[in-house]
């Protein structure tokens, strides 16, 4: 993580993949 | 030529007229009709009252109503376009539309930089990021020192904020996300070009006579 920037671990989110509204 | 006669009844007060909210955004009137589905089943699950609440939202994404979380708290805000602390059916297609994989990606990338300015100064701040990050590494059980969590701050802003007045303009975040395009990765849902199938349903309550595609 350390080698990564700030909002590519932030879009890591569980809170950020919307992905999960569509699973019935 | 572009008539629809819609049999508008027995709808949610906030059922904004398909064919309206198709013209808006990138869906076709299809899509916001079978979008509608999705948001009846989103909407029912706790209070049927045909507006998402934070509880209904939370629990679509995690299937837990209790689990507090600051990034879907930040969607939500950001999909309460109103400001009731509810989400209508409008409000729903026109902030999914954002998603949607042909939607324009200057949209995406504001649609990020306000997700990422949390306290809308109209800059995303060192100090926000690092509640983010912060919260992340909770979320995720993720351990990292302060050192390392400041390290990764410095050269984040060294790289993104280019004028080095400690916090991040919108123009410094298009520059920022044109050089790290995997950063909109989370603002296009595929699901969403293919939202007519998983939802097949709305043909038989669709509200529109003549749909067009």
């Amino acid at each position: 993580p350390a080698a990564m920037n700030a909002f590519e671990l932030i879009s890591m989110s569980q809170g950020l993949n919307l992905g999960n509204l569509f699973e019935k | 030529m572009g008539c629809f006669s819609s049999k508008l009844t027995n709808q949610s007060p906030g059922h904004e007229n398909p064919v309206a909210l198709a013209a808006e955004t990138v869906f076709s009137v299809s899509e916001v009709e079978a979008l509608y589905e999705l948001f009846k089943n989103i909407s029912s699950s706790v209070i049927d009252d045909g507006l998402i609440n934070k509880e209904e939202f939370q629990l679509a994404l995690f299937k837990n109503s209790q689990k507090e979380n600051l990034f879907a708290d930040r969607v939500f805000y950001l999909f309460d376009v109103k400001r009731r602390g509810v989400i209508d059916f409008g409000d729903f297609v026109r902030s999914l539309s954002v998603f949607h994989p042909n939607a324009p990606r200057e949209d995406k990338m504001e649609f990020a930089f306000k997700l990422y300015d949390m306290d809308s100064t109209g800059y995303i701040e060192r100090e926000e990021v690092k509640q983010m990050l912060i919260a992340l590494l909770c979320e995720s059980e993720m351990k990292l020192s302060d050192e390392v969590i400041e390290s990764i701050l410095d050269k984040t802003f060294e790289e993104a904020d280019t004028d080095r007045d400690g916090r991040i303009s919108r123009d410094e975040w298009q520059n920022f996300v044109s050089h790290n395009p995997s950063l909109m990765k989370i603002m296009t849902l595929p699901y969403l070009r293919d939202i007519t199938t998983t939802f097949p349903s709305f043909v038989f309550n669709s509200a529109v006579d003549d749909i067009a595609t």
